[in-house]
C-alpha cells in the first residue's frame, strides 16, 4: 500500500520578511 | 548549522491571499501586492538595501534596510543564500549562484540600493 503524500502549502507571507512595524498615528 | 526554510524550494506551493496556489518560481511582484491588499493584519512595505556586510559565521551576511517611508534603519543576518523578492525583479539573494544551487530557484544577485518586498502590520500604534 502506498500512502498519499499530501503537498505543503505555505501561505504567501511566509517568504517576505517582516521588518519593522510601521508607526503610524 | 543554520536551516533554511523549505519554501524557497522549486515547486514549492505558495497560497496567495485570495486562495490562489502559485509556484514560489512563479511569484510577482503583483502577487504580494495584490495579497496584501487583502490582508487586514498586513502590508507591504519597500525595504531598500543600504548596505551588505559579513555576518558573525561563514557565509552570513548582515544586511542594512531602510524600511518604509519612515525609512527605519534594520539590521538582519541571513545565510548569503537567503533570497529576497525585488520588486519588479523577482528572487534575489548575496550568493545567487548557492540560491540556485540550493533550492533550484533562479535568482539574482541583490545589491545596495535594490528595493525589495516586506510587511509591516497594519495599523501599529
Amino acid at each position: 500500500n502506498v500512502e498519499p503524500r499530501s503537498v505543503p502549502v505555505f501561505p504567501w507571507h511566509s517568504l517576505v520578511p517582516f521588518l519593522a512595524p510601521t508607526q503610524s498615528d | 548549522p543554520v536551516s533554511l526554510p523549505p519554501f524557497f524550494m522549486r515547486g514549492s506551493i505558495i497560497q496567495l491571499a485570495d486562495g490562489e496556489l502559485k509556484r514560489v518560481e512563479d511569484l510577482k511582484t503583483e502577487d504580494f501586492i495584490q495579497s496584501a491588499e487583502i490582508s487586514s493584519e498586513l502590508k507591504i512595505d519597500s525595504s531598500t538595501v543600504e548596505r551588505i556586510d559579513s555576518g558573525q559565521t561563514p557565509n552570513a551576511v548582515v544586511i542594512q534596510f531602510s524600511v518604509g517611508e519612515l525609512k527605519a534603519q534594520v539590521c538582519v543576518e541571513v545565510l548569503g543564500e537567503y533570497p529576497f523578492f525585488v520588486f519588479g525583479q523577482g528572487w534575489s539573494s548575496c550568493c545567487p549562484d548557492r540560491t540556485t544551487q540550493l533550492f533550484e530557484l533562479s535568482c539574482a544577485k541583490l545589491c545596495v540600493g535594490d528595493v525589495c518586498v516586506s510587511l509591516t502590520l497594519r495599523g501599529m500604534r
